[in-house]
């Protein structure tokens, strides 16, 4: 897949944090966002939207990101309010 | 699916709309009637009730619904039509817990073809998830998915999906014998038939409330009482039912007689608080719940004799009572204890009014409500001319009773007082 924009890496990787697949920036630490977390992120965003989990910034996913939706996070896992229960 | 990490300890939760969409097609009935069928969509599948509350209630609501744009003083500002849709707030002892918000920017929808608008039953059903409890999931066919995936189809239809119901269940385990359950084997015979059941056995069958065809209705109190045949039901002024089982006629009024089976019409006297219950030609004074003195004709009030009362109210504003019989109706003066001179009048009056209500009688809020069948009629306080929207179903406002269902079987509203004017009848979910 053609290599995202720096803008659509810069609006996906709010996105992600808004909807908390990314854990919110801290100025303070800056910690380094390393590839690895961003395509996992990514991965995950695509399974609640039911696209292939390619773990890239691909159009389709970028596209997605635009539809309507409901504003709750999807992941809530950063005070581990969410508990994800596998069948 | 996904656990928010709370959930409600009460099983009954209260709802009421605080905010209706300002640019959409939809009614404020057929709101509300679609949020009742979004919350009961969850109900179904577990233990939960919901009981809509009047907007005068003394205390907010579990779910407050609200339809509101751009910043609306929480942290999740909407963003304009598309976009963010709707979010709920998950069950907590937080003021805002539980309360629905809707964007008021989009264009919200029933029924309508995928593609039209935002369908708000869907969106709705979503929301009181999370309302309940229920985070987002990632199952390709569960409601709490977190992009809108168009209309889930006709509201009194609509079942939740098997990823839906495990996640509420957990939290509010499973109702015991749900209408969806299917049996896994060949049902038991009948058991042989029951001995004759003491009179006021609880499983002695019972009216419906949701039928309607009261014969009297009463503000006692505050409360708000419904009568039909020796039962009734008991409205308190939150609007909260007493109880969805009837009480006994005989076992509350003490010393009304046996073969008084039916009552006509009631009201409670302003200047003493005493309660008339009427039946036949003849009523009854109750001090709170003990009768006192004998039965008294109808002839005290100023009716000449000819039959029973349809109806009885007493007027706040005026201090008279007000008596319906058919399409006439005589007033009486409470101060002065005499009928007042020049009646009886015509119901037409009071403009929209049915002929021969089951009853009449006036809310906590002063306005007075017609009733007969299953339809009210409601006249703002100090008005003699009936809203604009009369009639309306009892059921879904007073009695926590499902929209009437349409279709021929439907309760049709009978034929009001005839007025001048076109007819702008439109078909809507809560017709």
């Amino acid at each position: 897949a053609q290599e995202p924009s720096a803008q659509d890496v810069s609006l996906g990787v709010d996105w992600l944090t808004r909807y908390g697949y990314l854990p919110p920036p801290h100025p303070a630490q800056a910690q380094l966002q390393s590839q690895a977390k961003l395509r996992d992120a990514i991965k995950v965003m695509q399974r609640f939207a039911g696209l292939p989990e390619t773990g890239l910034l691909d159009p389709v996913t970028v596209a997605t990101m635009h539809k309507p939706r409901c504003s709750l996070p999807d992941v809530l896992g950063v005070a581990g309010l969410v508990r994800r229960r596998r069948r | 699916y996904a656990l928010s990490g709370s959930m409600w300890k009460k099983r009954t939760l209260t709802w009421r709309v605080h905010s209706f969409p300002q640019s959409s097609a939809l009614s404020q009935e057929t709101v509300r009637t679609l949020m009742h069928h979004a919350l009961t969509t969850w109900g179904v599948e577990s233990g939960l009730r919901f009981q809509e509350m009047g907007s005068q209630g003394p205390t907010e609501p579990d779910i407050l619904i609200d339809f509101a744009r751009a910043y609306h003083q929480d942290s999740y500002p909407f963003d304009g039509q598309g976009g963010t849709l709707a979010h709920a707030f998950f069950p907590g002892e937080h003021s805002i817990s539980g309360d629905t918000h809707f964007d008021d920017e989009e264009t919200w929808t029933f029924g309508s073809k995928d593609g039209e608008g935002t369908d708000l039953f869907a969106v709705a059903v979503h929301e009181f998830g999370h309302a309940l409890g229920l985070g987002h999931s990632s199952a390709p066919d569960s409601i709490m998915r977190p992009f809108y995936q168009g209309p889930v189809g006709n509201p009194t239809e609509y079942r939740l999906s098997q990823d839906d119901r495990e996640g509420l269940q957990q939290l509010y385990g499973k109702t015991p014998q749900t209408p969806y359950d299917k049996p896994t084997r060949k049902p038991l015979a009948p058991p042989p038939p029951p001995p004759a059941l003491p009179p006021d056995s609880p499983s002695q069958p019972v009216p419906d409330r949701c039928a309607g065809n009261f014969d009297a209705i009463a503000n006692i109190r505050g409360e708000t009482f419904f009568f039909k045949g020796p039962w009734f039901w008991r409205l308190q002024p939150s609007g909260q039912l007493v109880s969805s089982r009837p009480a006994r006629l005989h076992r509350f009024w003490e010393g009304l007689p046996p073969q008084v089976t039916v009552i006509q019409a009631a009201y409670a006297r302003h200047r003493d608080g005493r309660i008339l219950l009427f039946s036949g030609a003849q009523f009854w004074v109750f001090q709170d719940r003990q009768l006192e003195g004998a039965a008294r004709p109808l002839a005290d009030l100023g009716l000449p004799p000819g039959g029973a009362v349809d109806a009885v109210f007493s007027w706040p504003l005026n201090g008279k009572t007000y008596l319906i019989r058919g399409q006439r109706y005589w007033r009486y003066d409470e101060a002065a204890a005499r009928p007042d001179p020049g009646y009886p009048r015509d119901l037409s009056l009071w403009e929209g009014a049915p002929h021969s209500p089951d009853d009449v009688t006036v809310s906590n809020t002063g306005d007075t409500y017609f009733f007969k069948g299953a339809h009210y009629w409601r006249f703002p306080k100090g008005s003699v001319k009936a809203e604009p929207d009369s009639p309306q179903p009892i059921g879904p406002k007073w009695l926590d009773c499902p929209a009437p269902s349409v279709g021929p079987r439907a309760p049709r509203p009978p034929k009001a007082t005839l007025h001048p004017g076109a007819c702008d009848c439109q078909c809507e979910i809560s017709q």
